[in-house]
């Protein structure tokens, strides 16, 4: 926690994929910090608990000066008398805290994030893993099927039209790239990566109409959903040349 | 032939 907002880091239990989500300040009703703090959490406790609350409930969620646990209160809106508290152990995480430097990267592309969902699953039937190359013209996602030999392949060629929004949630353009793939390309780029990690990163949908995919020769893939309160990014380790 | 590498190997810890 800082006085920006909260930033969460997460790891698979494979070391593959890191997940790194900031929520704002903003997103908050209110929002006090004495000082920065860090916390080591079991994410599946800290679900469990929040799984508890309503949509409509009010949550808080409190930690003092070299506590042990968090305390999250969960209060209902027309009823503030009724109110349940639990508690979440820190656990010791010891060195699995990352620092993430950022990095220049040599490709971006922005796409629908239904689609690039749809894209993520329907390769994820085919093959264990998918190249993905972003050039000039556009981005193409590729993923082969040794054993049938079958190949699946989606290509998103770069949006004539700077800015080809929907005018519906029906009204998708296809394959259309947003405009921001102009400013972040410098040279062509490609990697190949875990079908199942991108599964996993492209179920964020609802979080932003938008994801973008960010790529650098032998780095992590980046995927990120930038939305009002925050950022989610998922980092996944490329499949590398012996 | 590719393996696949570990995430942690790309950043660092504090």
């Amino acid at each position: 926690c800082s006085k920006e907002g909260i930033m969460l880091q997460g790891m698979d239990e494979f070391h593959i994929s890191l997940v790194e989500f900031f929520l704002s300040k903003r997103s908050f009703e209110s929002y006090a910090l004495c000082h920065d703090l860090c916390m080591s959490l079991p994410i599946d406790s800290l679900a469990t608990v929040l799984k508890k609350a309503n949509d409509d409930d009010v949550c808080t969620l409190k930690a003092g000066h070299k506590a042990k646990v968090l305390t999250v209160a969960i209060e209902t809106r027309d009823q503030p008398w009724l109110v349940s508290k639990h508690d979440v152990p820190f656990i010791d995480l010891g060195s699995e805290y990352l620092v993430i430097s950022r990095i220049p990267y040599d490709a971006k592309i922005t796409v629908w994030s239904t689609r690039f969902a749809r894209l993520a699953h329907e390769l994820h039937q085919l093959s264990g893993s998918l190249d993905i190359q972003i050039i000039h013209e556009g981005a193409r996602f590729t993923a082969l099927d040794e054993g049938s030999g079958k190949k699946g392949c989606f290509i998103f060629r770069r949006a004539k039209v700077v800015d080809e929004y929907r005018d519906s949630e029906d009204d998708e353009p296809a394959g259309a790239i947003i405009h921001e793939f102009h400013r972040y390309f410098h040279k062509a780029t490609s990697l190949r990566v875990s079908t199942k990690y991108l599964v996993h990163a492209s179920k964020r949908a609802p979080l932003s109409s938008k994801v973008s995919v960010l790529m650098k020769e032998d780095q992590p893939l980046l995927v990120q959903y930038d939305f009002y309160e925050g950022v989610l990014k998922f980092y996944i380790a490329p499949r590398i040349a012996d | 032939t590719r393996s696949q590498s570990s995430i942690s190997s790309y950043f660092q810890a504090p």
